[in-house]
C-alpha cells in the first residue's frame, strides 16, 4: 500500500486547495529554501494525528491554519487535510496473511479462531462474512476486496476568538482520534515510529538514551 | 515478553549489521547494557565507521552519526516495514559520496515500501524515480509541480 | 548601563535591517520585548524572509531560520569585530541560491575579519581565497593538504 | 589580526603533529566525512578554553588524545594544541587607539591615564616605557612595536589510570586560564563569543530564550 495523494485546503503555505499526487516507490520534494516541502511532511503528520502542534513547528493548532484566511476577519477558518492510502495490494496482503493455506477469508467461511489468527493487528478485520457481528465503522474499513482506497481527513476549525475543534473521518465518517489510530496501527503506521524522521532529527537516534532506544525494539516485538 | 524481545533483537541486529557495512563501510552493531536482562538496561549502538576503532557515539561526526542513525531506521524497515517513509533532509551532513550510497540504499528499500523523501542533494533528486517540485513565489501561496525523470513536466 | 546598551542594541539593529534585507531578500529587525526597560524582557528578532508576513520564528524553514540566525551574527559583527569567525557547515540547510549569498557576504565581511569555514557545498568553496583539503584514509590519521584557488596544491 | 597556523600533536584524529596554515580572509575547509574538519574547530576551542569537552564531544578532557597514543599502554600520553596569532596589524591598531592624537604610545612618553585612555581592554597593555610598572608576564603580551605572533599552547597529560592535567601556556610561559581570557578579551575574544558556530548549532540563535538573547547586546556594548 502507499499514499497516492495528500490534498491541504489552507493549511499552513498552502491557499486555496492543493493536491499532492504521489505513487509508491521512491519520490523526492524538493525546491527552494521556505517553498513548503516540510509543510507537505507536516500535513501528513496533522491529518493522520501523528504529533502535536509543537512537533509540526506550531505553538498552537491555530497556527497552522493559512495567514491569509485567518487575517481576512471571517468569524471562523478552517484549514483540511486529507490523506488517501492506495490499499489495492495490501488487502490482498491482509486476506492471506488471515488464511494458512493462501486462500482469501471471505471465499472460505471459517471464523478467524478456526484459521488460528493470532495476530492481534487482524483481530478488527471485518469481512464480508463477518459484517453482523462488527461495529459499522469498523465494515466499512477493510473490506476484503471491496475497498481500493482508504481516506483519511483532518478539519480544524477556528472562531474568531482564538478558540478550536479537530475532526477526523475515515472515508468520510467521523471518528475519533483512537479509532483511527487502531486502525493505522493495522497497517503498521504508529505515532512514534520511526518512519518519519523531520528536518533536523536525523541524528536523534544517536543522542537518545539507551533505555529509549531499547524500547523501539520493545513496541515492535 | 522476553522471547519475544530476544527475536526482535536478533533480526534487527543482524539487518543493522549488514546495512551499516554497505552505508558506513565499516562494522557496527547493537548491544544491550544487560545482556542476561534486557529489560534492566538499554540498547547501545557500537559503531566502527570505515573501520574506525571504537568511539563514544558521540564524538562522531555529523555524517558518520547520520548513516548511523539512518542504519538503524533501515534495520528496523527490514524486521517490521511501514508502508511509507518520509525524510525530510536527513542528507543534509552527509558528502556527496555518501548521499550517493544512501540514495541507493533507498532506491533498494522502496521495493518494499513507498519513500518521500525531501532533499536538496542532486544524488539524492537523480535517484529518485520521480521528483515533486515545490516552489512559493513572492506574496503568493505554495505551488505543487510534479516532474518525472523522463523530463516530462506536469503541473497540478 | 542602559544607555550603553541602547546605543549597542541601535547599531546592531541596523545592521541586522541591511543583512537580512541582502541575504533573506525581505525586512528584518530586533525587537525589546520592554522597550521602556530593555532589562525586564527579552530580545526579538522578527523576520519577514521575501516580505511574507510575520509569523512565530519557530515555524520559519530551516534555511530561513539559518539566513536569520547569520544575519544577527553578521549584525554583531559589524558592531564588535571578533579578529576571527569560525564556522562548521552553517550552509547546511541552504539551497544552492543562498549558499551563494551567503558566500559573497562572508567574501565582503572576510575584508574585516579572518573566515575559517568549513562546508561541503560547491558554492561555497569556490567562493573562498582556497581551500584547505581535509582528509583520513583507512586506518591511518588525519591528513590535511592546502588547495590554492589558482589550482595549485601544495601538502603540508 | 588572524590565526595564522594551527599545530596539532595527538589531538582527536591527528596522530602525529599536524600543521594547519592559515591566511586572513576567506579559508573553506573540506573533505569527506568523518575525515577531521570539526576537530580543527575543537582544536582551536580546546587551545584558547572556549568551550568545555561536551563542547568538543567528548566526555572528558582524556577522550581528546588520539586513541593510538592511549592504546599504546604508555604510562602517560599528551595531546597539545597551539595557535599562532599573527599580530602585525593589531599592534599598531591598538597602539593608535590609546593615543588622542595618533601617535604610538611608546613614542609618547605620557602615561595611560594622561593620554585619556578609559578602554578597560587597555588598561593591562604594557608597553616600552612601562616595563617597570607590570607584571613579568604582562609586559611579555602585545609589547608596543615588538611582538608579531603571539603563540596560545594547550598541553594535556593523562596518566595511565586517566587522571589528567591541563596547562596554557602564552609565548612559552605557563600560565592560567584566567590570564589567557584576560589577553583574548582583549582582543575580542570571548568565550561565549558567537565568532564560533559548531555543526548543527547555526539555528541556535532562533531558538534562545529572548532574555539570553538580549544579554548576547549587554556583553557587547
Ligand atoms: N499558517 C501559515 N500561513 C502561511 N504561511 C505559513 C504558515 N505557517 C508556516 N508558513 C510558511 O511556510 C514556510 C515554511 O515552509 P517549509 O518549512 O515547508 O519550507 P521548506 O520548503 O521546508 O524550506 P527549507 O528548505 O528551508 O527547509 C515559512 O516561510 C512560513 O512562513
Ligand atoms: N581521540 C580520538 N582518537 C582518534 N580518532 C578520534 C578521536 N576523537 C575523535 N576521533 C575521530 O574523528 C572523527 C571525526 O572527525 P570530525 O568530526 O572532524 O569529522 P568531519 O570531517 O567534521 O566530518 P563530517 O563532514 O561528517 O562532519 C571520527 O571518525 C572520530 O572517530
Ligand atoms: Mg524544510
Ligand atoms: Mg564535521
Amino acid at each position: 500500500m502507499y499514499i497516492k495523494r495528500v490534498e491541504l485546503t489552507h493549511f499552513k503555505s498552502f491557499g486555496g486547495t492543493t493536491q499532492v499526487p504521489l505513487m509508491g516507490g521512491f519520490t523526492v520534494i524538493s525546491g527552494p529554501n521556505g517553498s513548503g516541502k516540510s509543510n507537505i511532511l507536516d500535513a501528513l503528520l496533522f491529518c493522520l494525528g501523528l504529533a502535536g502542534s509543537k512537533g509540526m513547528r506550531a505553538e498552537r493548532l491555530p497556527d497552522l491554519v493559512n495567514q491569509n484566511q485567518t487575517s481576512r476577519g471571517r468569524a471562523t477558518v478552517e484549514a483540511s487535510v486529507s490523506v488517501t492510502f492506495d490499499l489495492s495490494d495490501e488487502l490482498e496482503q491482509l486476506a492471506l496473511d488471515s488464511s494458512p493455506n493462501g486462500v482469501p477469508p471471505h471465499e472460505s467461511g471459517f471464523t478467524d479462531e478456526q484459521r488460528g489468527l493470532t495476530d492481534e493487528r487482524l483481530e478488527n478485520q471485518s469481512s464480508a462474512t463477518h459484517r453482523n457481528e462488527i461495529t459499522p465503522s469498523h465494515s466499512k474499513q477493510f473490506d476484503g476486496g471491496l475497498m481500493k482506497e482508504w481516506i483519511v481527513t483532518r478539519k480544524l476549525r477556528v472562531t474568531q476568538q482564538g478558540s478550536y475543534t479537530s475532526t477526523y473521518f475515515m472515508n468520510g465518517e467521523s471518528c475519533t482520534l483512537t479509532d483511527l489510530h487502531q486502525q493505522l496501527e493495522r497497517l503498521r503506521i504508529y505515532p512514534e515510529g520511526y518512519n518519519v524522521v523531520l528536518q533536523g532529527d536525523v541524528t536523534g537516534i544517536i543522542s537518545m538514551h539507551p533505555r529509549e532506544r531499547r524500547q523501539i525494539i520493545d513496541e515492535l516485538a | 515478553r522476553q522471547k519475544a524481545f530476544r527475536e526482535a533483537f536478533d533480526v534487527v541486529n543482524q539487518n543493522f549489521q549488514s546495512i551499516f557495512a554497505e552505508l558506513s563501510d565499516g562494522d557496527g552493531y547493537l548491544q544491550l547494557e544487560d545482556s542476561q536482562d534486557p529489560f534492566n538496561g538499554g540498547l547501545n549502538l557500537v559503531a566502527h565507521p570505515k573501520g574506525k576503532p571504537v568511539r563514544r557515539l558521540a564524538s562522531m561526526s555529523g555524517g558518520e552519526k547520520s548513516l548511523t542513525a539512518l542504519s538503524f531506521i533501515f534495520a528496523l524497515q527490514r524486521y517490521r516495514p511501514s508502508p511509507f517513509y518520509a525524510f525530510d533532509e536527513v542528507d543534509m551532513f552527509l558528502d556527496g559520496a555518501n548521499v550517493e550510497r544512501l540514495a541507493k540504499m533507498i532506491r533498494q528499500q522502496s521495493q518494499q515500501a513507498q519513500f518521500i523523501v525531501v532533499s536538496l542533494r542532486r544524488p539524492m533528486i537523480e535517484s529518485a524515480e520521480r521528483t515533486i517540485g515545490v516552489t512559493q513565489a513572492r506574496g503568493a501561496y505554495t505551488q505543487v509541480i510534479g516532474i518525472k525523470l523522463t523530463g516530462h513536466t506536469a503541473s497540478l
